[in-house]
């Protein structure tokens, strides 16, 4: 068990430098054990420094710093011990143009190994789907699914408006 | 191995049956606030075992039965089916296509089947685990939560890389 | 002191009815004391019917509708007890283009008594302002100011790149 | 009244004196994502007297002098200057523009002045108060801090009311 946690424990903290690198290109990040004696009970700490700045505790950090974080640190988990699918709901909030951008970069690196189910306000986001559909509730408390587009694939209904530009 | 389709009955704002085919590749929900998204996103945990009302949003399990509206009375049961495209072997059962389904009654507790077949939650968290799906579900990103993930503790930290281990 | 909580209670249970039913067209809201026969000692609850469904608990709103009840309430209280200046840091992070249009409406009615100080991403709530700052970090970990455009006025700056669309 | 002027001497990201003028109305901040918005909140708050680092994301007070980077050593000071336009008379002084300015040491407290003459923070405050701005500056809603209202219990809510009253 220790030995499972142990090489599960590199491989991620190998991914977040990478995969860190590439969402603060210029910066660096790296994850540490609290207690590297102790692999039977040591924590992860996060370590973040975006380019031209100075390692701070990780209040400091902006929303978009923050949400650009913890995404490096997820992905970096996905890509060192990958599972079949995945689910994120609107995790674009707090990102300008630049991050999300770099957050649709790694999506389509997941991808290739991975299903996304991705919920999203973002009209560039939709813009990576291989499939999408809307939801709606017309006013009368009831969801339903109003629409569904494959990609290469003509849809029969028109394409659900964005929710959000 | 990947989610081809998902069905929701009762199951929150879904009132009627409504299924949704999901693709390999990044599949995006779209639709405006409060139309039913994050609803499905709970579909999918709640469909695989999840256990906690708050972590569905609840204050209690059956609170994910459509309760009705104005003018649609309350339903007396929830029910998702999810369907899993098994070619690869991932799931460690020997179809190329397993469905999982999940049941609630009002009043009452969840029954769960796999292929039509009655199964304790323990054989669908066991199914699910072997083939990197955990009990703790790392592999989804509930809307709001990315932050967690940040101010967890160094342990919980540890927690997500050995779930997904 | 009972008095005055009395009596401001009133007013902002007032402006909460009007605010949100604008909001939330065709729904109803109401902030309901705990224990009325305490005033002293009371908390206040807020009960949020959107339109077309049933009063639930709040916890089972969406992310958006949360923001939108939590907005309703925030500018009932300035509505009913003026402050000189409010400040608002990215509130419209969970809204659709639909609820971001209603905010904004409300921004321009509480602009005529009091100023707005607003944080934003959102180039429709930057398009009401009256004076636009925008910060910059040119990759050296220091703000500056990069310009500003007061309405009416021709800025001798170049105006700033929308952080997001 | 309203606030006419901010100006940041050595405060978190501002590391040179950085003048912003305000205007009535709606004043909209953008910028890309941690280049400095929020510490401009942060500054709001902090020159009107918010005593707990938590509120400004910091560990302790110290943290919001300028740390330093990677090609700038770390300020001795930070320094932030508010100037109000009282032609309305809302602040209880006998003068058309009041300033109002916060200066920390390292190691050392923080100094208070009015108009150029020092006070105490209670001083700040009370002026503050009699205009509609109380200690617990529920005028400012931070960023990500909007589900907190909700959130938050109902003996607190009244807790807002009460500070706006
Ligand atoms: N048991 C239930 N019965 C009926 N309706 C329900 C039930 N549980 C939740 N709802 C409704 O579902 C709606 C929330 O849907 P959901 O959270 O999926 O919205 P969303 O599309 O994610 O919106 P957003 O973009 O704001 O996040 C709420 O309005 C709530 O009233
Ligand atoms: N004492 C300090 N000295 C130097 N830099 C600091 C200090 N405190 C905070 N910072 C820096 O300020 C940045 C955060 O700025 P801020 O939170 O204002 O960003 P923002 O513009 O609001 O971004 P977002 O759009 O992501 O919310 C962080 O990168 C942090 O490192
Ligand atoms: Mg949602
Ligand atoms: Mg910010």
């Amino acid at each position: 068990v220790q030995r499972v946690f142990a090489e599960a424990f590199e491989d991620t903290a190998r991914e977040f430098e990478g995969v860190f690198s590439r969402l603060f290109p210029g910066g660096e990040g790296r994850l540490v054990l609290t207690d590297p004696e102790d692999m039977l009970g040591t924590g992860i700490e996060v370590e973040a420094r975006p380019p031209g700045k100075k390692i701070k505790r990780l209040s400091l950090l902006s929303g978009g710093e923050r949400s650009l974080v913890a995404v490096a640190l997820l992905v970096s988990i996905f890509k060192a011990r990958p599972s079949p699918f995945y689910i994120m709901d609107e995790v674009e909030a707090a990102l300008d143009d630049a991050n999300l951008g770099r957050l649709i970069t790694l999506f389509e690196e997941l991808r290739d190994s991975s299903q996304l189910i991705v919920i999203t306000h973002q009209k560039r986001t939709m813009e990576v789907a291989d499939a999408l559909y809307g939801v709606s509730m017309r006013g009368d408390g009831v969801t339903t699914v109003v629409s569904q587009r494959i990609r290469d694939v003509q849809p029969d209904e028109p394409q659900p408006e964005p929710a959000s530009a | 191995m990947y989610v081809k389709s998902l069905t929701l009955k009762g199951f929150k704002s879904f009132a009627s049956a409504t299924s949704m085919r999901l693709e390999p590749g990044i599949t995006c929900i779209v639709g405006p606030n409060g139309s039913g998204k994050s609803n499905v996103v709970d579909a999918l945990a709640w469909v695989m075992g999840e256990q906690g009302a708050k972590s569905l949003r609840g204050g209690k399990m059956e609170d994910v039965i459509f309760a009705g509206t104005p003018g649609r009375p309350a339903l007396g049961r929830a029910e998702v089916t999810m369907t899993i495209d098994n070619t690869d072997g991932a799931l460690p059962i020997d179809y190329t296509e397993v469905t999982i389904r999940r049941t609630m009654f009002k009043g009452g507790g969840s029954e769960y089947a796999i292929n039509g077949t009655s199964c304790r939650l323990l054989d669908v968290q066991e199914l699910l685990s072997d083939s990197g799906i955990g009990r703790e579900m790392h592999v989804i990103v509930g809307q709001g939560q990315l932050d967690a993930v940040l101010r967890a503790t160094p342990e919980e930290r540890r927690g997500f890389i050995e779930e997904a281990a």
